[in-house]
């Protein structure tokens, strides 16, 4: 996969999301990106067909987190055939909400001047997780201690060989609240915050020398938890 | 004062967590 790592928060590799011959020679390719506070959809347009493609526009279906163009999918001149054209599509969180199953899909329309095209597609939860989402200390102690043992969950993140893990979590908005080493494990406490206002708390146990990490994910709705921990193992990865 | 105790608080959280 490729290195969708820029300074900042993490963005998936770009992949095709419609093909060419599903949509009468239209193909959307694309990926995801939060930069400055704001999500976007960064999307690819190639027209195969032979003749010119127009009067492009986008609607997207009701999600789990009510994301929704927050503009028109901005196609300023009509589009030749073998042309490309690349547009970023911003995103607000306030749309209608519905949830979808898995939590993280994307159900699209997209319309030109000759039909209209529907595909799905899945978001890194992390384009949610927002610039203030670090939790004051206090609040994070007795948001530990209250949320119940059955709402914890574990994974495991194998084969990370980093030296600033804080470093690389908290360019994504996964903030360290405070850190402790007991018999040479690293015991990182750290929160997210969602658009939706969900708090995400976790510990991560990196012991000196084992790549193998564990993570422990304490939520109110612990049905984000593993997404989550997808976005860690993208996060330290990339 | 409140943040020594915060201090030991998360002390004692990894200690605990550490070795249950």
């Amino acid at each position: 996969g490729g290195v969708g790592m820029t300074s900042g928060s993490y963005s998936p590799p770009r992949v095709v999301w419609l093909q060419a011959m599903k949509a009468k020679g239209l193909e959307i390719s694309g990926t995801f990106a939060r930069r400055g506070g704001v999500i976007q959809m960064d999307v690819s347009l190639t027209n195969k067909a032979m003749s010119v493609m127009s009067d492009f526009a986008v609607q997207f279906n009701k999600n789990s987190f009510g994301m929704a163009p927050a503009g028109p999918l901005q196609v300023l001149t009509p589009l030749g055939p073998n042309q490309t054209v690349e547009v970023s599509l911003p995103l607000s969180s306030t749309g209608p909400v519905m949830k979808m199953e898995p939590l993280n899909n994307l159900q699209v329309a997209v319309k030109n001047n000759i039909d209209v095209f529907y595909f799905s597609c899945q978001y890194p939860i992390s384009l949610l997780f927002v610039e203030d989402g670090k939790m004051d200390r206090q609040v994070f102690l007795a948001t530990w201690k209250d949320i119940p043992s059955d709402n914890e969950a574990q994974f495991q993140i194998k084969d990370c060989h980093l030296n600033a893990a804080s470093n690389k979590l908290q360019g994504s908005n996964i903030f360290t609240v405070a850190k402790r080493t007991v018999e040479a494990q690293d015991m990182l406490y750290q929160s997210i915050k969602l658009t939706n206002g969900i708090w995400v708390l976790a510990e991560l146990r990196i012991q000196t020398g084992n790549p193998n990490y564990t993570l422990s994910v304490k939520c109110r709705a612990p049905e984000v938890s593993q997404y989550v921990s997808q976005c860690y193992e993208l996060i330290l990865k990339n | 004062e409140l943040e020594d105790g915060l201090d030991e608080a998360f002390s004692r959280l990894a200690e605990c967590r550490a070795n249950p």
